[in-house]
């Protein structure tokens, strides 16, 4: 069965786009079949992955407006590209912004992304779907469309503001939509465990959330070749694949798979 | 005159809210009267100065509609703080993602926060509007009210791709309907000099911005102490009133005012 997660979080640089990227290439070293879908029209997670964003024909902007006018124009099998690390990506750009609107008029428009995913079930082991810095239409749709969430978040005060909404947001679509969508795990990013201030937040986000939802063992850490790899195009297991944080997201695969087929 | 600006790029995370405040306190500590306005859902720019962002009754989502209904029910001067920093503050909260609906919906919505601000003309010297991380309505609104945009950039590559797509959004609404806006400038944020990356990317920013506009002198370098001070509701001119940060928020400040009556 193909697990589908997204990656939500309404703050923005808190490192969406750095987790789904560097999660799903950790799960592909592990051998798992894997599948990313870019669904932020900033396109960050295709120009991280080494795509001329605006270079696209096709993307997920015309899956989503033909699954709406249902006339099967572009399936998503057909915008899938094979990139370096293995990872298949179905990528975005700014034209995607275009589709909030058309999801705004359809009806059923908080569907339209499931819908377009069923032909993908059985094909990969993991689809990753990394979303905007909001809580609009287009991370409704990831929400209503995924079995299981993952939250980074960035060790610090404004961040953590946030968290409260962001569940209230999950729990809704859980209730009216999407019945078995659980979050996977709180992934604590940007971690400076030298400050006080991090080390302090860290501890409080841990103790605030431990009774409410799993947060994953493994803390990513600051570590600026994380802002390098995107430039190269490269994830991190192969930019710098001895590094802290290289190995912080290979715990996080090997925890998702310990704990395939228990949900 | 009252110098209005927003403080606008759609990337998420690169400090829009932490310059928004830092250089309204700033302004304030040079003998201006400045309003912060938060234009953010996530209610942000409300929480760094010291508010607790649910316990409004009344926010800027209530001038937005009352403008848009033109009952006049809540004018934005009714809903005006004054905050400790002697920054006055139009705050906001969730309730505000209410207003992106209603916006879309109204006739000339992209114009609501511009007719909503007129009743302030005069009576501040400067006006500064906090975004949320996208290109949305709610920074459209902010685009067609101010008369200059200061673009926080955060030195890296993912931020800097976003820079092409914010600098045709700000031209249309120049073409469309703001004709005198202008990039006030690009702020360089986030900085850590210490890194090889950093360097060369504020290089080849400068380069490749210095034709197009603005690059503000001072940048600001990457300071634990501005993820601190929004806890407890400061501004970093007093929460470390002689830090590296402040000064520079100080400089920026400077620069503004001795540019004053230019425009
Ligand atoms: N652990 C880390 N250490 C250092 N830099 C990081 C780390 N994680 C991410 N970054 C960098 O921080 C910036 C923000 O990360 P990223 O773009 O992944 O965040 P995001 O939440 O997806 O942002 P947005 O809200 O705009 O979508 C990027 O330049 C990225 O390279
Ligand atoms: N120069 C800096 N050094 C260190 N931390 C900073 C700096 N500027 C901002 N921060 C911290 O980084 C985080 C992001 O900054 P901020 O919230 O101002 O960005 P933003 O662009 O407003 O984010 P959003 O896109 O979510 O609105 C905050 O926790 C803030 O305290
Ligand atoms: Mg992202
Ligand atoms: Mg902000």
């Amino acid at each position: 069965r193909t697990r589908i997660f997204c990656v939500v979080n309404q703050k923005g640089g808190v490192g969406k786009t750095t987790t789904t990227f560097n999660l799903a290439a950790a799960l592909r070293e592990m051998g798992r079949d894997v599948l990313a879908i870019d669904l932020d029209p900033q396109g960050s997670l295709s120009t991280s992955m080494g795509l001329d964003a605006d270079s696209l024909q096709h993307s997920m902007f015309h899956v989503l407006t033909s699954t709406i006018r249902e006339d099967d124009a572009v399936p998503l099998r057909d915008i899938l590209l094979m990139t370096e690390s293995g990872v298949v990506l179905a990528a975005a750009n700014i034209e995607l912004a275009g589709a909030e609107l058309e999801l705004a008029r359809a009806t059923m428009g908080e569907l339209v992304l499931r819908e377009a995913l069923q032909p993908m079930s059985g094909l990969f082991d993991y689809i990753l779907i990394d979303c905007p810095p909001n809580l609009g239409l287009l991370t409704i749709n990831a929400l209503s469309a995924c079995h299981e969430v993952i939250i980074p978040l960035q060790a610090d005060y404004l961040a953590m503001k946030g968290m409260d909404l962001l569940m209230q947001t999950i729990s809704m679509i859980k209730r009216k939509v999407n019945y078995n969508l659980i979050v996977g795990g709180v992934l604590i990013t940007m971690a400076d465990l030298r400050t006080l201030h991090n080390r302090e937040v860290i501890e409080s986000t841990k103790q605030a959330l431990s009774n409410q939802v799993h947060v994953f063992e493994p803390i990513i850490h600051f570590n600026v070749r994380l802002k390098e790899a995107p430039v190269v195009g490269e994830s991190i297991l192969t930019y710098a694949k001895t590094s802290n944080v290289a190995d912080a997201y290979r715990a996080v695969a090997r925890e998702l798979i310990q704990s395939e087929g228990l949900r």
